[in-house]
């Protein structure tokens, strides 16, 4: 076997380069080179496995799944707009009926141009039963009837599309918290799980988004959409390990069946590779 | 923040009659760490901090001026100098003329094309808006709302799934209806890494021969930005870039970033929801922004 070595300069330099492209962050990426530059190596591949022992580390949270108290349970999806949420609930509505569950739609976006019709179109390509009002109503009102319909129906989840918002928007993140609490209020805490949707190929501002609406919605779980592209989503490691935070999914495109459930050993092979 | 940053530059200049290779070591390497940050890409970041250092060290400190003042000058100049590379405005004479708007998925689009209409009728001139994303579930329905509240003409082809159809017989109307002076045509988002659909692209545009392509770029694009603006650009014939979601609190590196792989500057910025949040871009302000 090759004896062990030290990197060398240029090479822990181009690793640097290659976390940090991963949106991994600046601290994380540095943490680790400081970590390779101190240890001796046989190959390339040994350098990689420990990168990925590290990172994995850092993977605190269990609890992957969709939870399952409740009857309906209610899951509502949030985060910027354009980061993937109304697409996702298709995705998810399309798995759940592989599991054998009834699934109902809530238009709870009663706000952007065609959103309610977007949903709507999903809802029809699967079948499902959907709640809307017309464009302007009050989420809250809308996410409320949905439940009291699945609880009529005896139907096993409702999937509640939200409006997107900045996280630095109060106002908009006041009226998240009022769908919250209706829903909450109507089916109890345990059985509303809330998921928080990011565009996998955003930068450093998904942690920040992760933590306000952490602070404004204590969420359950993250999807992270959009990891067809080239971007890496290296940013749910920081979100994972400071804010302990479960990615539940990953979307890896525009059709129904493009979700997979997250697997951090898979990930990180992908974000190394 | 940079302005912390900047008052540590202060501190260990200070008491230096010179800038020199090793009193600014320390500085740049957390310039580059607040630009990474900032999702700046690390290329960009490299070239950058380059061009800092080579124009620090040739610069001979005038009495007035502390090293630390000089430098903090030399950083944002030559920020604001990445920011306005290829800068040009959307030309406002009454010709006919077409937009093409292309992205990744989500990052704005549809939404910035109803506010490039409105931004045109505030300056007098007659927008077509043109749905031309087929693939989208409610896309034309969207954009064909969008023009309802601004009250600007929309056209598509409503059972069509074919772009270039779309766009082919709206470049029609607009010359047999004679109305207009521009033309603003939705695309659907894709991704760079997606061959078929960026080929898709290329024909969309040698069809439509746009005047003006414009990259709607969501302005919390990470690292990934200079992929994109490559992809794009050796895709298409780009014109500017709009940049998106700048109500939010990312740092938008990913502009300084576009701008030096494309080649072009920002244009315009969307500030909002509204059809109204919508302004041109000032690089001295967003300089100001990525700096943090
Ligand atoms: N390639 C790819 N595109 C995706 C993925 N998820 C969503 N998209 C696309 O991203 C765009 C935005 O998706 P939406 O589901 O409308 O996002 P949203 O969060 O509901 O947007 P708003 O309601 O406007 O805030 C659409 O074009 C989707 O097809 C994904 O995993 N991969
Ligand atoms: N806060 C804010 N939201 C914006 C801005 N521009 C667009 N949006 C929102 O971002 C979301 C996505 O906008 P779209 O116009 O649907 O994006 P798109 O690029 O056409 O999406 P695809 O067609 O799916 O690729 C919507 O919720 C918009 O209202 C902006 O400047 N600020
Ligand atoms: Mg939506
Ligand atoms: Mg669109």
């Amino acid at each position: 076997s090759s004896p062990d070595k030290k990197l060398e300069e240029e090479e822990l330099q181009n690793l640097e380069r290659v976390l940090i492209e991963t949106d991994l962050g600046v601290d994380i990426s540095m943490t680790l080179v400081d970590m390779l530059r101190h240890k001796r190596f046989s190959s390339r591949e040994e350098v990689k496995a420990f990168i990925k022992q590290e990172l994995l580390k850092r993977f605190s949270s269990s609890g992957r799944e969709l939870g399952e108290k409740g009857k309906p349970r209610v899951v509502l999806f949030v985060g910027i707009n354009g980061s993937g949420k109304t697409t996702s609930i298709a995705k998810i509505a399309s798995l759940l009926q592989k599991k054998g569950k009834t699934v109902l739609l809530a238009a709870g976006d009663t706000f952007r141009a065609a959103a309610i019709e977007q949903l709507s179109i999903w809802a029809e390509r699967l079948s499902v039963p959907i709640v809307r009002h017309k464009m302007g109503a009050d989420p809250a009102a809308v996410a409320h009837d949905a439940c009291e319909s699945a609880k009529a129906k005896g139907i096993d989840y409702v999937l509640v599309d939200t409006a997107g918002r900045l996280h630095n928007q109060n106002a908009l993140m006041e009226e998240l918290k009022k769908v919250v609490r209706v829903i909450s209020a109507r089916v109890g805490e345990d059985a509303l799980e809330k998921l928080l949707v990011i565009d996998g190929n955003a930068g450093q501002n998904s942690f920040f988004q992760a933590r306000h609406f952490q602070e404004s919605v204590r969420l359950d779980g993250i999807i992270i959409t959009k990891l067809d592209g080239s971007a890496k989503g290296g940013v749910v490691v920081s979100i994972e390990e400071e804010l302990t935070i479960p990615v539940k999914w990953v979307g890896l495109g525009e059709s129904v069946d493009d979700i997979v459930p997250f697997s951090p050993d898979v990930f990180l092979s992908a974000l190394l590779e | 923040t940079i302005s912390e940053k900047f008052q540590v530059i202060f501190k260990t200049l200070r008491g230096h009659h010179r800038i020199s290779e090793a009193n600014i070591t320390d500085s740049l390497r957390e310039i580059r760490k607040a630009l990474l940050e900032a999702d700046v890409s690390y290329t960009i970041v490299r070239d950058f901090i380059k061009e800092v250092k080579e124009k620090s060290l040739g610069e001979k400190v005038l009495d007035l001026v502390s090293p630390g003042q000089m430098m903090t000058k030399i950083i944002y100049d030559e920020m604001v100098r990445f920011l306005s590379m290829g800068a040009c405005e959307l030309p406002l004479d009454r010709s006919f003329q077409t937009l093409m708007i292309v992205g990744l998925q989500g990052c704005g689009k549809t939404t910035t094309c109803a506010k490039l209409a409105f931004w045109f009728k505030e300056k007098g001139l007659r927008t077509l808006l043109v749905g031309a994303d087929a693939q989208r579930p409610a896309a034309k329905e969207q954009l064909r709302t969008l023009a309802g509240q601004t009250d600007v003409d929309f056209f598509t082809l409503d059972e069509e799934k074919n772009p270039l159809a779309i766009v082919h017989a709206a470049l029609k109307k607009a010359k047999d209806d004679n109305l207009y002076h521009r033309m603003v045509v939705d695309t659907a988002g894709r991704l760079h890494v997606d061959e078929e659909l960026m080929k898709e692209l290329t024909l969309l545009s040698q069809s439509a021969r746009p005047d003006h392509i414009l990259l709607t770029t969501d302005a919390m694009l990470g690292q990934d930005s200079v992929k994109t603006g490559e992809a794009f650009s050796r895709y298409l014939n780009l014109t500017g870039i709009i940049l998106t979601k700048m109500d939010g609190d990312a740092r938008g590196g990913a502009a300084m970033s576009m701008a030096a792989v494309t080649g072009k500057s920002v244009q315009f910025v969307g500030t909002g929801e509204k059809i109204s949040q919508f302004e041109p871009f000032y690089p001295d302000r967003m300089a100001s922004r990525i700096l943090g």
